[in-house]
């Protein structure tokens, strides 16, 4: 465990709050994308099989049930929480999300590390992850405004892939057996995707003004 | 754990 590792950790963790907040204070969940969530779901829930075969440390078990439980309370909010579910907007929140499911697991049958359950899982979980923002994304910029908190979150999440970039050099650069492409490119990939969104975040805030992004 | 793993990382 390495500082850009813990820092990306605590800002996926940052992220999650932010997200949870936001749900919770407005009882809304206008410009969030249930869908994302819901890729994220499925993202944990195929990762961390291994919670069941493989001990790592208490940290790493514990980030892992929290990740799970609360990438399913966010879904559940959006999609039970007869306040929260009001506030949906299905209209905008139209990106074909099982289309990337189904690629991801495709090219998880073919690019994995053993030909293992688990391995082809967690391979499916490194590619859905890569691609998993997309349709919070397109959703941000189909409605122009993004509110702060909305806006906190993806920074947030886009940070954490970002420290997670530095934690792979240094480990490639300490440990001399560091490679492990599959997690390293899909997380440049996706890392790459949140590009435009960042530039739109840092000129607004050196402007001092609401995040737009252009449609 | 193996110091070439990733399977650590979340």
């Amino acid at each position: 465990m390495n500082i850009f590792r813990l820092a990306g950790d605590m800002t996926h963790l940052l992220s999650i709050l932010v997200l949870l907040l936001k749900i919770y204070a407005t009882k809304s969940c206008s410009g969030v994308s249930r869908k994302t969530q819901e890729l994220y779901a499925i993202v944990f829930l195929a990762r961390y099989l291994d919670l069941f075969t493989d001990f790592i440390s208490v940290y790493n078990t514990f980030m892992k049930i929290v990740f799970i439980a609360s990438s399913l309370a966010i879904v559940w909010c959006i999609r039970v929480h007869p306040m929260v579910k009001r506030s949906y907007d299905k209209d905008l929140d139209t990106f074909r999300h099982y289309l990337l499911v189904a690629a991801s697991f495709l090219l998880a049958l073919f690019l994995h590390e053993k030909f293992t359950f688990l391995e082809i899982f967690w391979a499916f979980s490194i590619y859905l992850e890569a691609v998993a923002i997309l349709p919070q994304l397109v959703l941000l910029q189909r409605s122009g405004n993004v509110d702060n908190l909305t806006g906190q979150y993806v920074f947030f999440l886009g940070a954490y892939r970002g420290l997670y970039i530095l934690n792979w050099i240094y480990r490639y650069l300490t440990e001399p057996r560091f490679t492990r492409w599959i997690a390293c490119v899909s997380g440049v990939v996706q890392t790459a995707l949140y590009a435009d969104f960042f530039y739109y975040y840092f000129i607004s805030w050196k402007n001092n003004s609401k995040l737009k992004l252009p449609a | 754990t193996n110091k070439d793993d990733v399977h650590d990382e979340l």
